[in-house]
C-alpha cells in the first residue's frame, strides 16, 4: 500500500477516459480498462461506473513526454505509465505513454494488462515485490486471470473481500527458492547456465551470479505454456528441449526454434504417453533418457529413434531413488535426480545413489 | 570486459533510475558522500527486486534497470 493506507472512502468509484491512443480502436480501449476495472471489482466490493463527461475519480488519459502533471513519460520503452493513489484532484489519475505502442495480445505492451497494474495503483496498491504479482513493477505479459494471492491481499486490505463473492482463481505467490518442501517441474543447461523449472517461473543459476534470478516463463518466453514438465540440453545441437504435455519446442540460447511445438510422438513415444515427467541427455553415450511414470525410455540423438528394449523401470535400473522422477539434470559422470523435495545424487558408473540431498540445496540453500 | 559501471552510458541510467524510483538526490556526483547515497539507493532497489545485494551496479541490477517498468516510485513518500 501507498504510506497511510490511501484508499476511497466509497466503493462507487466513477472512471472517464479523457483521450484514446490512436493505436487501437476505441472499443478495445474501452473493453481493455473495463476489464482491468472488473479484475479489482471481482475481489471487492468496488464498483465502477464511466462518465463520458466531467471530472471522475479516476481519469484516464494517454500522453507522451511532459503531458500536464511534471511527471514526463520517456519516449518508448522504459516508463510505459503511471498512476497517483486514491486522493482529491489528481489523485487516482491514470496516464499511459502515447509513445509505446500498445496492443491487446503479447506483442510490444497489451494494455490490459498495465492498465489492471496502474488502475491497481488508483486505488490503493504500491508495488509488490514478487514477480508473479500484478503489482510487480516490471511489465510481464501474461494470460488468464491476473491477480496473485499478494495483489488479493494486498487489496482486500484496504476494502475488504467481494461481499458477492464470484469465484476467482488466483495466481499462486511466486516459489521460494529456500522453501524446505520446494520440489522443481524440469532442470536444464542451457550454454553452461542451469535453468529450473517451478510453475509458471524459471530460475536461473549463472556461474557468475552469486544469486539465482527468478522470472516468469512468459516473460522471456511468451508462446510457451505456464508450465513445463521436462527439459534437456543437447550440447551438440546447441538446443535445448522442452516438454509440455504431449508438445515439446526447442531454443537455441534463448530464442524459440522454428517448426515448434512437434508432438513428443514424433521422438518415437507411443501414443498412450501424455507427459515426459523429467528428460536427461547423456553426453557420453549420446543418449536422452525421457522419464515417464515409473517407466523410462532411450532416445538415441544420432539416428534420432527411440532404442529398442525401452520402455524399463526406473526403479529396476536406477536402484535406491524410488520409481518417479520429476525432473533430472547429468553433470561429470552423477544423474541428479529430483522428485518431491529431494535430489538423488546417482552416479553413472557404479549404478548406485551416492548422496541424498534437498532438492533446493542447487540454490546453496 | 569492462566492468558495468565503468561505462558512463550505465551510470547515468543508473543515476537516472535510483533519482526517479529510489529519490536519489540530483547533482551529487563526484564526493564521496554521493557515492555512499548512490551505493544505499542501489542496495534497496537490489534488496527490492531480490538481487544479490552488494551496493554495485552489476550486470543482474543493470539489467532490472533496463526493463519496460510502471512510473510509480518503488519506495518512499508518493509525490
Amino acid at each position: 500500500h501507498f504510506p497511510r493506507k490511501l484508499k476511497w472512502q466509497n466503493t462507487n468509484i466513477t472512471f472517464r477516459i479523457v483521450n484514446y491512443t490512436p493505436d487501437l480502436k476505441k472499443s478495445d480501449v474501452d473493453r481493455a480498462i473495463r476489464n482491468a476495472l472488473n479484475v479489482w471489482a471481482d475481489v471487492t466490493p468496488l464498483t465502477f461506473k464511466k462518465l463520458n463527461e466531467g471530472i471522475a475519480d479516476i481519469m484516464i488519459s494517454f500522453g507522451s513526454k511532459e503531458h500536464g502533471d511534471y511527471n514526463p513519460f520517456d519516449g518508448p520503452n522504459g516508463l510505459l505509465a503511471h498512476a497517483y493513489p486514491p486522493g482529491p484532484g489528481i489523485g487516482g489519475d491514470t496516464h499511459f505513454d502515447e509513445d509505446e505502442h500498445w496492443t491487446k495480445d503479447s506483442s510490444t505492451y497489451n494494455l490490459f494488462i498495465v492498465a489492471a497494474h496502474e488502475l491497481g495503483h488508483a486505488l490503493g496498491m504500491s508495488h509488490s515485490s514478487d514477480p508473479g504479482a500484478l503489482m510487480y513493477p516490471v511489465y510481464s505479459y501474461g494470460e488468464g486471470f491476473p491477480l496473485a494471492e499478494d495483489d488479493i491481499e494486498g487489496i482486500q486490505e484496504l476494502y475488504g473481500p467481494n461481499p458477492n463473492h464470484r469465484k476467482v482463481k488466483p495466481k499462486p505467490d511466486a516459489p521460494q527458492k529456500c522453501d524446505p518442501m520446494l520440489s522443481f517441474d524440469a532442470v536444464t543447461e542451457l550454454r553452461g547456465e542451469t535453468i529450473i523449472f517451478k510453475d509458471r517461473f524459471y530460475w536461473r543459476i549463472h556461474p557468475q551470479f552469486v544469486e539465482p534470478e527468478q522470472t516468469l516463463i512468459k516473460n522471456t518466453w511468451p508462446s510457451l505454456p505456464n508450465k513445463v514438465d521436462a527439459a534437456y540440453e543437447n550440447p551438440e545441437k546447441d538446443q535445448v528441449f522442452i516438454f509440455s504435455g504431449i508438445r515439446m519446442w526447442a531454443l537455441n540460447g534463448y530464442t524459440l526454434v522454428d517448426g515448434y511445438p512437434k508432438y513428443i510422438h514424433k521422438l518415437g513415444l507411443p501414443k498412450s504417453v501424455r507427459k515426459i515427467d523429467a528428460a536427461v541427455h547423456i553426453r557420453e553415450t549420446g543418449k536422452t533418457l525421457l522419464f515417464t511414470d515409473e517407466e523410462y525410455w532411450s532416445y538415441d540423438e544420432a539416428s534420432g529413434s527411440m532404442d529398442t528394449g525401452y520402455p524399463r523401470s526406473i526403479e529396476t535400473d536406477f536402484p535406491g531413488m524410488g520409481d518417479e522422477v520429476d525432473a533430472a539434470a547429468f553433470h561429470y559422470g552423477y544423474l541428479y535426480f529430483f522428485h518431491e523435495h529431494v535430489q538423488y545424487e546417482y552416479s553413472y558408473n557404479s549404478r548406485k545413489v551416492i548422496r541424498v540431498l534437498r532438492a533446493n540445496s542447487i540454490f546453496n540453500c | 570486459g569492462p566492468l558495468p559501471h565503468d561505462n558512463p552510458d550505465n551510470v547515468r541510467l543508473a543515476e537516472r533510475y535510483l533519482h526517479r524510483f529510489y529519490g536519489l538526490p540530483a547533482g551529487l556526483r563526484g564526493r564521496k558522500a554521493s557515492l555512499d547515497a548512490f551505493q544505499d539507493k542501489i542496495k534497496e532497489m537490489q534488496e527490492f527486486f531480490k538481487l544479490e545485494v552488494t551496493g554495485n551496479l552489476d550486470e543482474n541490477t543493470l539489467d532490472v534497470m533496463q526493463q519496460p517498468r510502471c512510473g510509480v516510485p518503488d519506495v518512499g513518500e508518493y509525490n
